[in-house]
């Protein structure tokens, strides 16, 4: 070990081990984490060795080749996606995997789906039988739903629904996996009986042959080609010309059509944000505070290396971290991997109650649950990208180097400011959930524990 | 705000209080502007466009406050021997302190925190960089990732920084592929 990073580990203030435990939430799972990683990381195929080389073909290639050994060695070693080890393989494998919307595609259909149609689904997407996608965006529309263009008819005589994206800015554009994987896919889309609009609803649509991945009637689809990251998932654009699904393959575990064309709703309409809900609370850890801490760990480790200049006259040049400048850039980074972490524990704890309601068809909580993901997903990305970009600036010229693993994290970081929601968009939803709990409050009425420091504001002020 | 010296903001429940404040007042301001607007004649959706940039700052201000409350919370929580809550708490008030320091608009604004006392919040902000120096390795340590998941030549756990830079260039194509340009372009530029 270089001696001025060894220098540095001689007399530390705490237990590190300990502190590493306080993070995973104890012992044992800090156990299940590295036997992950080391699985994982012993295993050739999962090698990232020469990821700063390739091409965007090659990495697709990569994480496709990853995704499908994931499935074997999973088998092999008895990970279960209701396992303890399940949340640790993403970030062994640093997210560099392929179908990754599979899952959200999967977690749709469970939230959002009927029994009949969990049973149907489920069990298929599991064993890879069919590959999902989950198409909400279109190219001229993003976050807000209402304004979705694709369209759903239903046809009464033939049981079916009947989807179209009557325009260019209505093609889907975006959902990843969609560009050459998938098979399968959540699309939304407004939901028209007999002429009158119900709002924008979910369905299964099949877009590939399973028999030779060819594309299915009426349906347009492709890469949108290269980005600034991301080069190993295939985002893909969708168009749909009178694409028929059966009155099946609605997502209905909360509203359905009857054959008659009656519309029946259970719950509430903002249900169909919940799966991008739960987007937002998981990507707060895996798609912005681990990256954080992997770029403080550069960061910091690089700036006790790196010596620059002299503090004091006749001394050796010192370590960049010695530089009060150098501290500032890096140290409140730090500080804020610990806060951001904290703080999607408490994001998980009020989703897993969240989630619990909801499953006993209470939807009280899902608009604390939407503003809260929203708001924090957009505070935290938008910290998180600014701090690792002054991350890889505090590593000087070799922080610019894809070979220092900054930049790529410095791009991958500021797509999570813009997808699943702009972070502006987020902020203003967030906002009108505070003011209607601030109004609340200063009538005097209840508030969501969460905001009850606005009820210190007096009644009628 | 009640802090008399710079040691005070060190105390979780004077920069939570501050940050509360803060959230409160932004919060508070922008739905008056809001209701003045619309009793004012301004259609609601044009009143809620001209408060837009204020909302945002008021839900930053909220998520930065819920932020510092739960990390201030986590801290307290915490087993006291074995040194790991002392440097959480040390993490904690600098988590705060440098965001009062870098929006100190937002936190003078109204007077609650003086000219005096922001003063008094630079000092115990510097002061902290100097302590958690000494611990910032195994701070980063603590994260735990293994060389292969950094993959990153600069951040390996021995610091032999400047040898992984030196091999890892060598594996690039650039180095070990031919150099097309040569052939149609150097090649006769030199030799013409």
């Amino acid at each position: 070990v270089n001696p001025d990073l060894a220098s540095e580990r001689q007399t530390p203030s705490f237990s590190v081990e300990k502190l590493t435990a306080l993070l995973d939430g104890g012992e044992e799972n800090t156990r299940i984490r590295r036997a992950v990683v080391e699985a994982i990381e012993s295993d050739p195929v999962f090698s990232r060795e020469n990821q700063y080389f390739q091409s965007q073909n090659e990495k697709y290639e990569a994480a496709v080749r990853k995704a499908v050994h994931l499935q074997k060695k999973m088998h092999e070693m008895g990970w279960t996606e209701n396992g303890p080890e399940f949340k640790y393989i993403y970030r062994a494998l640093s997210g560099e995997v392929a179908f990754l919307l599979h899952t959200v595609f999967m977690r749709s259909i469970s939230v959002l789906g009927s029994d009949k149609q969990i049973t149907k689904w489920i069990p298929l997407a599991t064993q890879y039988q069919l590959i999902g996608s989950y198409a909400q965006t279109e190219l001229g529309h993003g976050t807000y739903l209402q304004g979705l263009e694709t369209t759903a008819v239903f046809d009464i005589a033939t049981q079916e629904f009947i989807l179209n994206t009557p325009k260019i800015s209505a093609m889907k554009w975006w959902p990843g996996d969609m560009g050459r994987s998938a098979t399968h896919a959540v699309v939304f889309a407004q939901l028209d009986i007999q002429g009158k609009c119900y709002g924008v609803h979910p369905f299964i649509v099949q877009i590939r042959s399973l028999w030779d991945h060819s594309l299915c009637p009426g349906i347009t689809a492709g890469d949108i080609g290269p980005k600034m990251n991301f080069d190993h998932i295939d985002n893909g654009y969708l168009m749909l010309q009178n694409v028929r699904v059966p009155r099946e393959n609605m997502l209905s575990k909360f509203c359905e059509v009857q054959p008659d064309g009656t519309y029946v709703r259970r719950g509430s309409q903002q249900i169909n944000y919940f799966t991008m809900t739960a987007l937002r609370v998981a990507l707060i850890s895996h798609e912005a505070v681990i990256p954080l801490m992997k770029a403080c760990t550069i960061a910091i480790r690089y700036s006790v290396v790196r010596r620059q200049s002299k503090l004091k006259p006749g001394e050796e040049e010192a370590k960049i971290l010695d530089f009060q400048t150098q501290q500032e850039k890096l140290l409140p980074h730090v500080a804020a991997a610990y806060a951001f972490h904290f703080i999607n524990n408490y994001l998980e704890d009020l989703f897993n109650r969240g989630y619990e309601e909801i499953q006993r068809e209470n939807f009280d909580m899902l608009p604390e649950l939407h503003a809260f993901s929203s708001g924090f997903k957009a505070m935290v990305t938008q910290y998180c990208a600014s701090a690792v970009e002054a991350c890889l600036r505090a590593c000087g010229g070799h922080g610019y180097s894809l070979l220092s693993g900054l930049p790529s994290l410095c791009t991958r970081i500021l797509a999570s400011c813009i997808y699943e929601g702009e972070n502006t968009i987020l902020f203003l939803q967030t906002a009108r959930f505070l003011i209607k709990c601030f109004m609340a409050a200063s009538a005097g009425h209840p508030v969501p524990p969460s905001v009850t420091y606005l009820a210190a504001v007096k009644p009628g002020k | 705000c009640p802090a008399k010296n710079k040691f005070d903001f060190l105390s979780p429940d004077t920069y939570t209080e501050a940050y509360q404040h803060a959230a409160v007042r932004l919060i508070s301001s922008t739905a008056a502007k809001l209701q003045d607007l619309i009793q004012s004649g301004v259609k609601k959706h044009d009143a809620w466009n001209e408060c837009t940039v204020q909302l945002v700052q008021a839900v930053k201000a909220h998520c930065h406050y819920i932020t510092v409350k739960n990390f201030a919370e986590t801290v307290e929580r915490l087993e006291t021997k074995g040194g790991i809550q002392r440097i959480m708490k040390h993490l904690c008030d600098l988590f705060a302190l440098h965001g009062i320091f870098s929006n100190a608009g937002v936190f003078l604004h109204d007077g609650y925190i003086s000219g005096a006392q922001m003063d008094m919040v630079t000092a115990s902000y510097l002061d902290l960089l100097a302590v958690i120096r000494k611990d910032a390795v195994p701070l980063v340590d603590a994260f735990d990732f293994t060389d292969k998941t950094l993959n990153s030549a600069l951040g390996s756990y021995d610091g032999q920084v400047y040898q992984r830079l030196y091999e890892w260039a060598q594996k690039s194509p650039t180095n070990t592929q031919m150099n097309p340009a040569y052939e149609r372009y150097l090649k006769p530029l030199l030799h013409k």
